[in-house]
C-alpha cells in the first residue's frame, strides 16, 4: 500500500477502512494460502515454479539496454551503438538470450582457427511458443584489428563441428576498422529465419553455427592467415582477434558474459501485446539520440 | 461530474421527484436512491470529504519484489505501481466512476432491492510491465506481461 510519488492519489497510500478491511496481523497469510496463491501466479506468467537461479549470473548487456530502451531509460544505456531491434519485436512479447555451449576442456587441439563451431541449446523455450525471428550476436573488438585488406565473415548452419555439408547462411564483408565507435568494440548480427528456430526447437533443441574470416581476395591458406575466427583463445601468436567467439586464458565470468556469442530469440507465448505497441514510433535511436543530446524531449508512455 | 450531459440512461424516475443530475452536486454528497426524498445538499466539508472517499476510485498500491523474495529472479524492476479499486459504487454514479449501463441499473435495483448487491469496483483499464528475469536455466528473458497495472477503475 506504499506508493510514492503520484501527487494524483491524495490518500498517500493509505487504504481506507472498510468493515471487511482485515487487522495487520489476520492480513498474514497462512503459508499454505501464501504458496497456492505465489503458485497461480507463477502459472499466469508462464512459468512452472519459480526460477532458482544460481547467484550471481551474469546478464548480457544486450538484454539490459533493451530493457531500458523499452522502459525509455535512454540515458542508462550503455551501449552507445545500441539499436533496438524494432522489426524483430513488431510482434513478440518475450526476447529469450542464449549463450553458446562451451565445450569442455581447453580448445589448444583447435588448430584451424579461421573456422570455429558454436551451439546453442535452445529446448528451455517452451514448446507453447512461437519463435517469431532470432539473431545471432557476434563482439568485434578495437583490439581484434582486422588486419591490412577486407575480410569476409561466412556464417553456416552445422550441425557439429565434423559436418562435411554445412549450408551457407550468410557472407558479409567486414570493414577493416570500427570507424567512430569509441567503446572499441561493435556487435555484429545476423538475422536467423524463424524456420531454423522452429526446426531446432521441434527437433533436439540445439542450433549450431559455424563461423569462418577469411582474408578478402586471399590467396593464403588458413594456416597461414593472420586472421581469426576464434578470439584470442590460447594461442598469444595471434594478435589479430576478430570476433570474440573462444574465452581468454584467466578470463572472469561476468567479463566472458559480456563478450561471447549471444542468440536472441524473439517469439510470442500467444498471450498479451507485443513489446511494442503497433504505432508507437521507435525508429532506430532517434529518441535516444535527442535524449543523449540533453533536448527537453518529454517522452509519452 | 455531474452536469447532466450523457445521463438519459434512465434518470426519468429522478426527475420525477425533483433531482435533477445537476441538482445531485458533483460527487460532494451521499445520495443514494433510497434517500432521494430527504436529501441534504449543504452537509458540512469534512462529512463530504469523507463520503467522497468512499468513492469507487483507483488507490495506490506499490509491489515490492523483494518483499516476497522474487528479486532473486527478477532484474528488473524491483517492484512497479499496481494499483487497485477499492470504494462503493453509489447513486449517483458520476461520469468519472465508469460505471457501464449495466452497473447503473444493478445500483437502481439494489437501491429498491437491498437483496440485490451494488455494483462492484473494479478496473476498467489495464496495462502491461515488462519483466527481465532469469529462467529455470539461468537465461534471461525480457518478456512483457499484459493486464498488470490498473489503469483506472469503475463501477
Amino acid at each position: 500500500g506504499r506508493q510514492g510519488g503520484e501527487s494524483s492519489e491524495p490518500d498517500n497510500g493509505r487504504v481506507p477502512p472498510t468493515p471487511s478491511s482485515p487487522s495487520p496481523a489476520a492480513a498474514l497469510p497462512d503459508p499454505g494460502l501464501a504458496q497456492t496463491i505465489q503458485s497461480l501466479l507463477l502459472s499466469r506468467l508462464g512459468l512452472q515454479s519459480q526460477p532458482n537461479p544460481r547467484p550471481d549470473v551474469p546478464v548480457p548487456q544486450y538484454l539490459l539496454d533493451l530493457y531500458r530502451f523499452h522502459q525509455q531509460q535512454y540515458h542508462l544505456l550503455e551501449d552507445p551503438t545500441f539499436s533496438f531491434p524494432s522489426h524483430h519485436i513488431q510482434q513478440a512479447n518475450t526476447i529469450r538470450s542464449f549463450h553458446h555451449s562451451e565445450p569442455f576442456g581447453d580448445n589448444t587441439k583447435v588448430r584451424d582457427q579461421t573456422r570455429v563451431h558454436i551451439s546453442f541449446n535452445l529446448s528451455s523455450i517452451p514448446q507453447d511458443e512461437t519463435v517469431l525471428s532470432a539473431e545471432l550476436r557476434l563482439l568485434r573488438s578495437q583490439a581484434a584489428s582486422l588486419g591490412p585488406g577486407p575480410h569476409r565473415l561466412n556464417l553456416y548452419l552445422s550441425k557439429h563441428h565434423e559436418d562435411p555439408e554445412p549450408t551457407m547462411l550468410e557472407t558479409r564483408l567486414l570493414t577493416s576498422g570500427l570507424h567512430g565507435i569509441k567503446a572499441g568494440s561493435f556487435w555484429e548480427a545476423f538475422t536467423l529465419k524463424p524456420d531454423l528456430l522452429r526446426k531446432a526447437h521441434g527437433g533436439t533443441g540445439s542450433l549450431g553455427f559455424l563461423l569462418e574470416v577469411r582474408p578478402e581476395n586471399s590467396t593464403a591458406s588458413p594456416d597461414q592467415s593472420s586472421s581469426s575466427a576464434a578470439g584470442d583463445n590460447q594461442t598469444e601468436q595471434h594478435q589479430e582477434r576478430h570476433l570474440r567467439v573462444c574465452r581468454s586464458v584467466g578470463q572472469d565470468d561476468h567479463s566472458w558474459a559480456q563478450e561471447r556469442p549471444l542468440l536472441v530469440t524473439y517469439s510470442h507465448d500467444g498471450h498479451g501485446e507485443p513489446l511494442v505497441k503497433h504505432g508507437r514510433r521507435t525508429s532506430g535511436n532517434s529518441k535516444w539520440i535527442k535524449a543523449r543530446k540533453g533536448s527537453n524531449m518529454k517522452t509519452k508512455r | 461530474s455531474g452536469k447532466g450531459h450523457n445521463r438519459d440512461q434512465g434518470w426519468g424516475k429522478t426527475r420525477k421527484v425533483g433531482y435533477s443530475m445537476k441538482s445531485w452536486g458533483d460527487d460532494k454528497g451521499e445520495v443514494s436512491w433510497s434517500d432521494r426524498g430527504r436529501v441534504k445538499r449543504n452537509g458540512s466539508p469534512a462529512k463530504l470529504k469523507r463520503l467522497s472517499r468512499g468513492r469507487c476510485r483507483r488507490h495506490p498500491l506499490h509491489v515490492d519484489f523483494r518483499d516476497v523474495g522474487w528479486h532473486k529472479w527478477i532484474i528488473a524492476p524491483s517492484g512497479y505501481d499496481a494499483f487497485f479499486c477499492l470504494g462503493e459504487c453509489r447513486y449517483p454514479l458520476a461520469d468519472h466512476m465508469n460505471a457501464s449501463s449495466h452497473a447503473v441499473v444493478q445500483t437502481m435495483v439494489n437501491s429498491v432491492n437491498g437483496a440485490v448487491p451494488r455494483a462492484c469496483c473494479v478496473p476498467t483499464s489495464l496495462s502491461p510491465i515488462a519483466l527481465l528475469y532469469l529462467d529455470n536455466h539461468d537465461r534471461v528473458v525480457l518478456k512483457n506481461y499484459q493486464d498488470m497495472v490498473v489503469e483506472s477503475c469503475g463501477c
